[in-house]
């Protein structure tokens, strides 16, 4: 499903140049349910939006599908991205003039849903994450953690092969961070491969496979049977 | 230092409205080290705000250092905050056009210290969050927890009275958040009276006092000795 060949990502920033990720080689299989850990600034954000092509690398290949991924025109990696992958974002990225029932039903109107069904559907998947009573709030009317399950259930409802959640229960008490990570086992069941950049090792503890980033390189324990 | 009685929050949606703090009576003292724990959505923020004088409330008195604070006018409210109050914000609310260093010494600049002076003291405060190298990043060249840990510095560079943090750790490894729970603990010992909202028990048990957000309503347990 994800193959990543010596890949290399640089950032230049005035002065100097910062290399982020150094060589990393990985490979995830379909269906696979796995955690990426790593101090705050070690290139965790930074890879998964090489993963969702949301952002190119500097050197390497990147494989999704069998398919290389490599200086795509943005209609190609638009067309991908929205085909395949669901992306929770670390800071969620609402929409701030749409509320959060028209947030979640967003990737069903870019796939030509009619109104009335992608509607219906939003609320299931605000009501999966404890929000169905606040679908008309604007975002600016919802509290942190809520902003964070709205832009979950938006990831979700066109259940897409590949999700990658950043930090998706940066903002959540332990009990709703529970339920979401039920949630993410259930699709992970069906069959979507998942992958979870996080910093607590509560959730990271419930995925199948820990990876660790150190320095803008990979250090992986052994895969865990669960 | 601070006392709440009887206060009161609701918030109308369109068709609804939702009592979000019920007749919520609290005393800290001058510098405490509390923390608010709660679930998603339980009001956490909402209490900051008004502690912060960022919100009114409907009903009930707030008295902050014994000077009541209702019915201010904008220009009032603005002084006290600048004279008296560090906040973090659950989204950090940093400027986008403005680089880390000038981020953080922005307090300084309204209380009229010359360029020159404040930016060194920016630089002292980026060191203590870890940060000094990324001095000259904009808000979107740095990380999530970076971000996270810029807003700190720039909450904590005017020396307030009353710290008030809305969920300061989020975004960060567990490392950083005790380097950073450090930091708090260390103004405090100044003095100053720190608030945290958190909804992690590693951070809340480093605090002295830990009260409970229950449906909008306060529960506390007992004060902690340290
Ligand atoms: N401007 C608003 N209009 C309507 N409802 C609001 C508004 N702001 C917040 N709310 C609602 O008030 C309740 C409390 O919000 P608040 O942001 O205080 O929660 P919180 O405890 O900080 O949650 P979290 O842990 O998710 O950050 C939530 O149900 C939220 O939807
Ligand atoms: N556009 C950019 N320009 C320059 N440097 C950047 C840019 N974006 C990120 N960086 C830097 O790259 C490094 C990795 O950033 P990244 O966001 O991937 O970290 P992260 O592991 O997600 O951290 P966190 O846990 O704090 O979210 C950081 O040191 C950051 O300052
Ligand atoms: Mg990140
Ligand atoms: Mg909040």
């Amino acid at each position: 499903m994800i193959k990543l060949s010596n890949i290399n990502k640089h950032y230049s920033t005035g002065s100097h140049q910062l290399h982020v990720l150094k060589d990393i080689n990985l490979e995830i299989g379909s269906g696979e349910l796995v955690s990426i850990m790593g101090s705050s600034g070690s290139g965790k954000s930074t890879l998964l939006n090489i993963l969702g092509i949301l952002d190119e690398y500097d050197s390497g290949e990147y494989s999704l599908d069998n398919t290389l991924i490599k200086n795509l025109s943005e209609q190609k990696a638009a067309k991908y991205r929205n085909e395949f992958i669901g992306f929770i974002f670390q800071s969620f990225h609402l929409l701030g003039y749409k509320n959060a029932m028209e947030n979640v039903a967003l990737p069903l109107y870019y796939k030509g849903v009619s109104r009335k069904k992608r509607n219906k559907l939003a609320l299931e998947y605000l009501d999966k994450v404890g929000l169905k009573e606040w679908a008309e709030h604007m975002p600016s009317q919802l509290s942190g953690g809520q902003q964070q399950r709205v832009s979950i259930a938006r990831a979700l409802i066109t259940h897409p092969k590949l999700i990658l959640a950043d930090e998706p229960t940066g903002a959540l008490d332990s009990v709703t961070s529970q339920s979401v990570m039920n949630l993410f086992r259930e699709v992970n069941k069906l069959g979507i491969t998942v992958i979870i950049v996080t910093h607590e090792k509560d959730i990271s503890d419930l995925t199948d496979r820990q990876i660790l980033l150190k320095d803008g390189a990979i250090l992986e324990k052994e895969d865990v049977d669960v």
